[in-house]
């Protein structure tokens, strides 16, 4: 039996916002250490793997491991009817093919329950290497999300490289060529706006920018995102579920043949 | 023109 009691049940809409239009369907895996879920996009390019703590919970309790295989669009239709500030809380028999969704309102004074179809999903699960990243870039979410929607409208793939100068972001297209450098930034006023480059060698990537501008849906989750890049491995978009977690996306580049 | 690879060739089924 599952029992899952999430105060802010609005990072469940979020984190579901942010990967619903890359992944149609998962499995979200519970065990006693949280709610895993990692899936394809269906062109297997990039990977999404998310893992919410069990202590993020108020209350959690999970007998057994079991896998919830899910469509995401109809997980998100029912979180939609979640207030933001709404207590949420999952339910579900081990050998059952339903999970409830009980979302309370903070002030105790609406209660309403979804129950939602599960689905038998295969899904390969894929083994993420322990990496040491060349560079690692920690930047204002908002800010990552500007750079991918400003060069989407140039090109359609980006060079990332970073350098002890920064961090450049190069694309090209029909229009003509545009960069954008970030540098390291961590004397800002306000801690949400500061960037800061763990450089250990230079390092230059090739990706597809429609991957990473669909990243960027998670920018609500978290006020910084961390790009972790080496030499001819995917890169690593993590944003930081609070304390309670993370949403990793992996992309695999483009690499000259 | 680089070409793009399957984050499969990365990481290996477990």
């Amino acid at each position: 039996m599952l029992e899952a009691r999430l105060v802010q049940g609005g990072m469940l809409k979020k984190v579901v916002d942010a990967v619903k239009d890359l992944v149609t369907e998962a499995n979200i895996d519970v065990s006693s250490s949280g709610f895993q879920l990692q899936a394809m996009d269906t062109s297997h390019v990039s990977l999404i793997a998310m893992h919410l703590r069990s202590d993020a919970f108020e209350h959690f309790r999970c007998d057994r491991a079991m896998s919830m295989g899910m469509s995401l669009a109809n997980l998100a239709k029912v979180l939609k009817c979640a207030g933001n500030d709404d207590i949420v809380t999952l339910k579900a028999n081990d050998d059952g093919d339903t999970v409830t969704f009980m979302f309370e309102s903070p002030k105790e004074d609406r209660v309403s329950d979804f129950e939602l179809k599960l689905m038998d999903i295969d899904s390969e699960h894929l083994g993420i290497p322990d990496t040491d990243y060349c560079a690692t870039v920690t930047m204002p979410s908002g800010e990552y999300a500007r750079i991918c929607k400003d060069l989407s409208s140039i090109g359609d793939t980006v060079v990332i490289s970073a350098t002890k100068d920064g961090v450049k972001f190069t694309t090209s297209g029909d229009v003509g060529t545009a960069n954008v450098t970030v540098r390291q930034n961590t004397t800002a006023d306000k801690k949400e706006d500061q960037t800061i480059i763990d450089l250990k060698e230079p390092v230059a990537l090739t990706f597809a920018l429609r991957y990473l501008t669909s990243f960027a849906k998670a920018t609500p989750l978290a006020t910084h995102v961390t790009l972790s890049m080496t030499r001819e491995l995917p890169v690593m978009v993590e944003y930081a579920i609070q304390d309670m977690g993370f949403l990793r996306f992996y992309l695999a580049p483009k690499i000259e043949d | 023109k680089p070409g793009q690879r399957s984050i499969t060739a990365f990481f290996g089924t477990s």
